[in-house]
């Protein structure tokens, strides 16, 4: 490792309720990605316990955790996280294949998704030939294909231009309104005021937990 | 290709002088990063002329590009374009090899560039071990470190909060003032309100190029 043991997080402590939207807000190398990979089961506290619904993850092995995570989250990736030799369909309809749909609605939900934020022309382009807010789009489109009970998006509208975030937004915010739990992590306080609940972060602390009183 | 001849760019006319800070803005997918491609010789135009200083650059092979570009222009890129398998001050060092100057001089620059953009504790990390706003810091130190005369910010402070980015911006306009060009992609106001010129761009086109009058 880069140095000697550094805490990316210190003594989180943390409930979010179903249908919840909570921001994330906090400087650069705060600990939001790493709090993110935690709640999303991507990664495992050295220390400490975190429970998703009635599971004890601590407690899971990788299958396990894999299967969890493909049913009930989708993610928004920082850095996208694209698979490069699929095309902008293929990548949405990933997901999708632990879903247990059939190839035809499978694919309808991926082309449905990437028409929702606005990439109906592009469903064949790979992530090279995307522009860097269209491959954001795509990983938008692919964390919500499914209908997850969890979405984790980590600055959604960190490569759009303001309309096209607000867009993004109101994707995000009906979807919250049928019920499905939402932690966004963003800097820009406008993003961050779709929230119910607004989380600061600072040198892998929780420093303010506060209710958004503009929601 | 996913669809028939896109056009990324269409009918671009422009000129920069040197010592210049201009500022692009425009929706995504409207050809902003393409234009700062073809500005960076990174991409040449399939039809019309592009000159960089003296040089038709639809004239030179790829040898003379390569030369050009590590010696007068310095890039941070919408995707910070980092080498994983190298840490921080090896990615920054990089381009210095072209310098001229000797390995004491170049990790001497390159640690520097590290510390002036808040990295001086994770010099030695690699980029999975870095934030998104951390490596999107060693792609500016990169692109800073050589003192380029052109540098060329694609969304410099899209990963950065507020305060973070507003120190990166302090020191892209110190080195404006020392003379270095500087063309930058944002979608935020405030930071494109750092240029004398703002370039707003849609479907490929200029449709509009105003000087700046908070500057
Ligand atoms: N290799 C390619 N093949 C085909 N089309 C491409 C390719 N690269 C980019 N494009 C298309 O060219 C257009 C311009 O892309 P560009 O990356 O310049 O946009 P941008 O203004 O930088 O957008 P953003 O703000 O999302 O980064 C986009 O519509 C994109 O889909
Ligand atoms: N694999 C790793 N090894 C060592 N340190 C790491 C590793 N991954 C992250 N870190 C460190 O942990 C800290 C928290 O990183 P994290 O990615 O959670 O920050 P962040 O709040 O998301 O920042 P940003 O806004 O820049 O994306 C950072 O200081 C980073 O350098
Ligand atoms: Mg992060
Ligand atoms: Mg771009």
């Amino acid at each position: 490792m880069g140095d000697n043991k550094l805490l990316a997080l210190d003594n989180i402590d943390l409930s979010i309720n179903e249908g919840d939207f909570v921001s994330i807000m906090g400087s650069s190398g705060s600990g939001k990605s790493t709090l993110m990979n935690i709640i999303g089961c991507l990664d495992v506290p050295s220390s400490g316990e975190y429970h998703f619904r009635d599971n004890n993850v601590s407690t899971l092995n990788s299958n396990k955790l894999a299967e969890l995570r493909n049913k009930d989250i989708g993610f928004v990736f920082q850095n996208f996280n694209l698979l490069p030799r699929l095309n902008a369909q293929e990548n949405v309809v990933l997901p999708l294949l632990y879903s247990g749909k059939n190839l035809k609605e499978r694919n309808q939900l991926a082309i449905e998704a990437l028409e929702s934020v606005g990439l109906k022309d592009r469903v064949h382009h790979r992530p090279n030939q995307l522009s860097g807010g269209q491959q954001q789009r795509v990983s938008i489109a692919r964390a919500i294909a499914g209908s997850p009970k969890l979405i984790l998006a980590d600055e959604p509208t960190g490569a759009l231009d303001s309309k096209t975030g607000l867009e993004i937004m109101k994707i995000l915010n009906d979807l919250n309104a049928k019920g499905i739990t939402i932690v966004l992590v963003t800097h820009e306080d406008d993003i961050a005021n779709y929230g119910s609940r607004i989380i600061k972060m600072k040198d892998g602390k929780i420093l303010e937990d506060k209710k958004n009183v503009n929601n």
